[in-house]
């Protein structure tokens, strides 16, 4: 079924950081549902891969083929939202940041 | 990292922070409650805590926080100072605030005065003072250092000592001998809340976050080592070669390309220079070439 092409939406992941090695010194969260994108956004595209009006003209310009090499658009994040993330400084002083666009919470093509 | 089509389970880890330590405590406090509105920017994007340090300036028993680490492009929303007040001797110490009754604690103004200690002498430039209004023995106190923690910021003091004038009052620690340190849990610590303007550019958490990469070269090979095993482990029971090698050649690789510039290109001169130049691509010989085309 993943060789078949699928249309542009959010898939599940969930990133631990023990596995990108940062656990450490990352107290809290250990992991988060960061999420990401992936499917086509092939013509036509539907409105289920919100689509920019941008994205529906270069896949109609690809479509008809006037234009060499133009590729589909690229199905990306549309909204992320934030994650506060508690960890040791290099002095072992401990540190709460917000970090915007973390996780996914819409995609798009 | 664990990809997949699977909705997301409602399983999180909880976090029921309960440490004695009061700096512990009050910064996972704070991190479930930005947990909760991480949108809400009231409080600043950032919170450091610092530990004070017990040390000595005009000859004044003093706590030392080192704020070094807050960059410039933090910008600080308000720096508090908690600190705990002469423990009743007759009662073991609780990290609780105690209630206030007629018979108890009374109330005594405290003067806080603030320098910058990094100079290297023995005198400290004076970065403000603060008074406690209302200060109750045996509990911890807050006072709002936002001034003095903007004024080291500005010059840029890296070192704060706070001493404590309390008249005949003495803050828990100082009321000790030189020799006899207070406990971990006893010590005062500073609150800086800021906002980062640096958090919207591009790789702001690896900028912070990110340490010395997935597996250095020459360091911390026990901890690559346990970062690896698990693949390793998976591999041998689906009777697969490991190829660890080579996804952390390439990984480091990634890494370095990307945070590390300066360093690789260096490293890299070196080892081409070491080794030979060797041509960016790769060539073969007519016989090889010809077998490719008709393949």
């Amino acid at each position: 079924q993943w060789s078949e092409p699928r249309v542009c939406s959010r898939r599940y992941l969930r990133v631990d950081f023990a596995d990108i090695g940062w656990s450490e010194w990352v107290l809290a969260p250990k992991s988060f549902d960061a999420y990401y994108c992936a499917g086509t956004c092939g013509f036509p595209i539907p409105k289920v891969a919100r689509p920019s009006n941008h994205a529906t003209i270069q896949s109609i310009v690809r479509a008809v083929g006037i234009v060499p090499g133009i590729p589909e658009p690229c199905c990306v994040p549309d909204k992320t939202s934030p994650l506060s993330v508690l960890f040791l400084d290099p002095d072992r002083n401990m540190v709460l940041k917000v970090y915007p666009g973390m996780a996914v919470e819409t995609c798009a093509c | 990292l664990h990809g997949g089509d699977a909705p997301p389970d409602a399983e999180r880890r909880v976090f029921t922070h309960e440490s004695p330590d009061p700096v512990h405590a009050s910064m996972f406090r704070l991190y479930e409650r930005y947990s909760k509105e991480p949108q809400s920017r009231r409080s600043g994007n950032t919170v450091r805590s610092f530990r004070a340090v017990p040390g000595v300036l005009n000859g004044k028993d003093v706590f030392q926080f080192n704020l070094s680490t807050v960059p410039n492009s933090e910008v600080i929303l308000l720096a508090s100072l908690h600190f705990l007040h002469q423990r009743p001797r007759q009662r073991p110490w609780r990290f609780r605030r105690p209630r206030h009754s007629p018979g108890g604690p009374h109330p005594v103004p405290v003067r806080l005065l603030f320098y910058g200690s990094s100079q290297g002498s023995a005198f400290g430039k004076p970065l403000g003072n603060a008074t406690v209004a209302s200060f109750t023995k045996g509990s911890w106190q807050t006072a709002d250092v936002t001034a003095a923690a903007r004024h080291a910021q500005d010059i840029k003091e890296p070192l704060m000592a706070v001493e404590v004038d309390v008249g005949s009052m003495a803050v828990q620690g100082q009321q000790r001998s030189a020799q006899e340190r207070p406990p971990l849990t006893e010590l005062p610590y500073i609150l800086v809340y800021a906002d980062d303007t640096a958090i919207d550019e591009p790789n702001s958490v690896a900028t912070t976050l990110q340490r010395y990469g997935p597996s250095p070269a020459g360091e911390g090979m026990a901890n690559s080592a346990s970062r690896i095993r698990r693949e390793l482990h998976l591999q041998a029971h689906a009777n697969h070669i490991p190829e660890v090698h080579f996804s952390n050649l390439k990984s480091q690789e990634l890494w370095q390309n990307t945070y590390f510039p300066d360093k690789t290109k260096t490293g890299r001169k070196q080892l081409s220079g070491e080794g030979g130049a060797k041509p960016q691509v790769l060539s073969f010989d007519e016989r090889t070439m010809k077998k490719a085309r008709r393949r």
